[in-house]
């Protein structure tokens, strides 16, 4: 464990009674290589460890019986801060239709979080409408499509191109009283321009109440190019984390929250479309830790 | 001093991990002399580590088979259009077996692919047991005469259990069908972390992996876990997916993949 780790390299460096700052540092060099394993960005966990070596170098640490467990709760509370401390809510507006459109690097889940939420509103007694704006990869829209009939939602994909798809769904929905779009779209490389063009167009189009960015939790140091990249392309407003059922300690979920400051809205805990729930910063900050 | 902690840290922002990272500097600087250029010793180092059997090896005498795994959108369908392709270019003839009976619409997307591969597919109804697909795809390509079957499978993440016995299953029936795989291939995205090695050893301990197709290389991510996979592992890159085109598909070059690593 982390608490473990760090009583060792406080042990190696014994001083007597007061906490050395040399202590200190040996145990911010530990955690340092502790994120990194767990995937977290290099720039994001220096950032973290200088707020860190800050707060323990402080009277309260440097003094206390048990100065690994505090180092480690300081870490902790940093950590679960950076992510946004509490859950954020994923409200809708009462405009209708409200828009979300799902963004991301190719299989990074999108297409099943786009199922995932219209079930998830469905079930709050809303009208949502899919919209399959992902005319690339091959199978795309028929992939939503079975996703749709599986949980009752419609699913339309009009037009040659994504933004002609993107306005017809809106008209449609205002046509059917559908209160909620969310809108499907193709995987994408933040480096490809043309794509990235398309995307901006396709929001221009929506312009959505949420840009939610789709991350695969077992995202290494790219995490942090791609959430920036999207964030500045199309003002991503937060994430779904998606293949938390997995084992990857997670750090992409700091890198990502740490650049953009955006929150993580929710996870993806597994392939059915029950599968989407609420992201809570404490829990995420003590997988990171391990 | 800070040039060999640059290097480390570009060696870390590639997803090597620190601990390979510390210790690739570490082992490099202590065989530094003056006049050495750091970067150039690192690449070596890197391109030592890889290791040099990255062809496929397909026999030419009896049907081949290659059986594709991963976890969840790592590239495992799109890759085995590509190579279709290209064994298609190198004159063999190609079959593929729709093994993943569970996703969405899995089916319809190997379809496209074997068309625009000119490969046959045999695939059966969504929910089907996937190792009758593979016994019924050996059975079909053995009667057929291909020159090599694709097994595709579905997604899973290496943590469910029974997603990986089910696996082993598909591996055992398509021996007990004589089509013992030649190659098992795991294809993993180039933008995963640490945990990419946690998945290479699970696939490995159920499949015995003979080869790494590292895709999505096209993007910034280096995929500088195939370091790890290939030393705890002993198993080589063979295949880079550069793109989403059905040409996108590379051997395995080592040298070039030290040098995007190093920037
Ligand atoms: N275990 C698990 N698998 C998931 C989760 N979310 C998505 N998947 C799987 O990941 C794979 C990719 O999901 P998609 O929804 O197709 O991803 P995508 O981002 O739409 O992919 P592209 O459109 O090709 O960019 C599929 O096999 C999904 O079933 C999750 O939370 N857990
Ligand atoms: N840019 C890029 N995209 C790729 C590459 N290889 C695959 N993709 C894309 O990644 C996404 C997922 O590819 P799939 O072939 O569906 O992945 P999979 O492993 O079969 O996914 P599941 O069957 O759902 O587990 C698709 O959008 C592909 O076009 C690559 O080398 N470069
Ligand atoms: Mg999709
Ligand atoms: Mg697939």
């Amino acid at each position: 464990t982390l608490t473990g780790r760090l009583n060792a390299v406080f042990k190696k460096l014994r001083s007597r009674g007061k906490l050395h700052p040399k202590q200190v540092e040996a145990a911010l060099a530990d955690m340092r290589t502790a994120l990194l394993e767990a995937d977290v960005a290099v720039e994001v966990a220096e950032d973290l460890l200088e707020r860190v070596r800050t707060r323990a170098l402080s009277e309260e640490v440097m003094r206390s019986l048990t100065p690994a467990q505090q180092v480690v709760k300081v870490v902790r509370d940093e950590l679960t801060a950076t992510m946004g401390g509490t859950q954020a809510a994923f409200t809708l507006p009462s405009a209708r239709p409200a828009v979300v459109m799902v963004a991301g690097v190719q299989g990074s889940g999108k297409t099943t979080a786009c199922a995932k939420l219209a079930r998830m509103v469905k079930e709050k007694g809303k009208h949502p409408l899919l919209v399959a704006a992902d005319l690339q990869r091959p199978a795309a829209i028929e992939q939503l499509v079975t996703l749709g009939r599986e949980i009752g939602v419609p699913v339309v994909s009009d037009g040659r191109d994504p933004v002609k798809v993107a306005r017809s769904a809106l008209k449609q929905a205002g046509r059917e009283g559908l209160d909620v779009v969310i809108v499907d779209t193709a995987g994408r490389l933040h480096v490809d321009d043309e794509m990235m063009r398309e995307a901006r167009r396709v929001k221009e189009a929506l312009r959505p109440h949420h840009v939610l960015m789709a991350c695969d939790a077992m995202t290494g140091q790219d995490a942090v190019v791609q959430a920036r990249a999207f964030m500045r392309e199309v003002d991503t407003t937060g994430f779904v984390l998606t293949k938390i059922d997995g084992d990857a300690r997670g750090g992409a979920a700091l890198s990502i929250t740490a650049v953009t400051g955006r929150p993580v809205f929710f996870v993806g805990t597994g392939e059915k479309l029950s599968d989407l729930e609420p992201f809570y910063p404490d829990r995420m900050a003590s997988r990171i830790l391990g | 001093d800070a040039e060999w902690a640059g290097l480390e840290e570009l060696l870390v922002r590639a997803d090597v991990g620190p601990a390979t990272a510390t210790r690739i500097v570490k082992e490099v600087r202590e065989r530094f002399a003056p006049g050495d250029d750091p970067r150039a010793l690192i690449a070596e180092e890197l391109v030592a580590i890889l290791g040099r059997d990255h062809g496929l090896e397909l026999p030419s005498d009896r049907l081949a088979v290659i059986l594709v795994v991963g976890v969840n959108g790592s590239g495992k369908t799109t890759t085995i259009g590509k190579l279709a392709a290209r064994l298609a270019a190198e004159g063999r003839t190609v079959s593929l077996a729709g093994g993943d009976t569970f996703r969405a619409a899995a089916s319809e997307q190997l379809e496209v692919w074997a068309a625009r591969a000119g490969a046959h597919l045999v695939a059966q109804e969504r929910g089907a047991d996937p190792a009758a697909v593979a016994f019924d795809a050996v059975t079909s390509a053995i009667a057929r005469g291909v020159d090599v079957l694709i097994v595709d499978t579905a997604g899973r993440l290496h943590t469910r259990t029974p997603l990986m016995d089910e696996l082993r299953k598909v591996r055992r029936v398509l021996e007990k069908a004589g089509g013992r795989p030649d190659e098992v291939l795991l294809v993993l995205d180039a933008t995963t972390g640490q945990n990419g090695i946690a998945q290479a050893a699970a696939f490995a301990e159920a499949v015995e992996v003979t080869g790494v197709a590292l895709t999505k290389l096209d993007g910034t991510a280096k995929g500088g876990i195939v370091l790890a996979v290939r030393e705890r592992l002993g198993v080589p890159v063979k295949l880079i997916g550069t793109g989403e085109g059905i040409g996108d598909l590379e051997t395995f070059d080592p040298h070039a993949f030290a040098e995007r690593i190093l920037g």
